[in-house]
């Protein structure tokens, strides 16, 4: 490609796409090497082509580079073979022809990022279909995998204003059959990582779709049992949304108590760790709502005899501001925890 | 007097998976 004439340069980009449309068998590893490292080149040389030429992007290559794209990212994934798996525990199933897929990823993404880029031409080949087949992907066992497909979805979002509905409703899809019918997707911190954005992205006043969001699918996702893969994520759109709109704050407080953990005590002191960042970021008017039932729960874990999560509950009161809006409505909060830190005090083992 | 109120904290930098912001665009399809 480097050395074509400029006349011939689209043909010869053409060729090397339906070039890269013929896959390979990676399980084999001796098998085809030599294709295989053709193949690998060309890639390579598809990448540089894209990512250093100007005007390379002409019209009748679009349908050519998403066939190419489509080919060879459009997969049925394989099961995972061990039904137990922890994905905390457990190392993840690495996709075996990461050496050209990793490849296509960086291409696709090199498009996507490309000046000459046009959505108004991509967007005959990147459609609704083909949104889901990537939103799909997002249960790859590959976390490398993954983390392409998040930031290519983020551009994809980012640039295609007719497909942003469409992709928020099918991510509404994968969270709640992954709350209340699976238990089981492995890109769901990915997954919201670009809702984050898209959050901090909101207008406001907010919509109702978006607050829907937040009380239908993010508060119900405290309640899975592989929380601890995605919290942070979770708490983060979580914050995003209070500071988008306080008013918010009471409906997401009573969610969290209402999901509280009774038997995980390492989800307990998770959640504890989101209490924290939301009364971080909370309105005075927004604390007085709910500082009851609130600190009732602080008062319970404080007792808790995992000293873990008692700890993580006192912890609180090293917090400026917490302390500041617990002093300021003393006359409630105290009766909630006092008889509680007196008992602790005399009782508690640790 | 009046005891002054401790500020809220200066916003909580944001976690390294932070990704940039995406603006929503009233030309979004409903």
């Amino acid at each position: 490609l480097k050395e074509a004439p400029v006349s011939e340069l689209h043909d010869l980009l053409c060729k090397k796409l339906q070039q890269c449309c013929i896959l390979f068998d990676f399980l084999d590893c001796v098998a085809d090497l030599k294709g295989k490292e053709i193949k690998r080149a060309a890639l390579n040389e598809l990448v540089e082509c894209v990512a250093t030429n100007r005007g390379i992007l002409i019209e009748p290559l679009y349908p050519e580079i998403i066939k190419m794209i489509s080919v060879n990212i459009f997969r049925t994934l394989p099961p995972s073979e061990n039904p137990e798996f922890d994905p905390e525990e457990d190392e993840p199933n690495l996709e075996p022809s990461w050496p050209h897929l990793q490849l296509v990823y960086e291409f696709f993404l090199r498009f996507l990022e490309s000046p000459d880029f046009q959505p108004t031409v991509a967007k005959r080949y990147i459609d609704q279909k083909f949104v889901l087949l990537l939103l799909d992907l997002f249960d790859s066992e590959d976390p490398r995998e993954r983390e392409y497909l998040k930031t290519i979805l983020h551009r994809v979002y980012g640039k295609f204003l007719g497909l942003r509905a469409y992709i928020r409703k099918q991510c509404n899809n994968i969270f709640l059959r992954f709350i209340y019918e699976t238990e089981h997707f492995n890109g769901v911190a990915e997954l919201l990582e670009i809702l984050g954005s898209i959050i901090n992205g909101f207008a406001l006043p907010l919509k109702t779709e978006h607050k829907q969001f937040l009380v239908r699918v993010l508060i119900p996702l405290h309640s899975v049992k592989s929380l601890s893969i995605f919290h942070a994520q979770l708490a983060y759109c979580v914050v995003q949304f209070l500071e988008k709109d306080a008013t918010l704050t009471e409906h997401v407080i009573r969610g969290l108590l209402k999901y509280w953990p009774k038997t995980c005590t390492q989800k307990e002191v998770m959640f504890l760790g989101e209490i924290e960042e939301i009364l971080d970021v909370i309105e005075p008017s927004q604390f007085v709502k709910i500082q009851e039932p609130l600190f009732r729960q602080v008062a319970r874990c404080i007792a808790s005899p995992h000293f873990q999560v008692a700890e993580r509950a006192l912890y609180f009161w090293n917090n400026e501001y917490i302390l500041s809006l617990v002093e300021d409505n003393c006359h409630a909060v105290l009766p909630t925890v006092f008889g509680t830190l007196y008992h602790v005090s005399k009782e508690h083992w640790n | 007097p009046q005891k002054k109120k401790k500020p809220k904290l200066p916003k909580s930098p944001a976690p390294h998976f932070a990704m940039p912001p995406i603006h929503e665009d009233h030309l979004e399809k409903i």
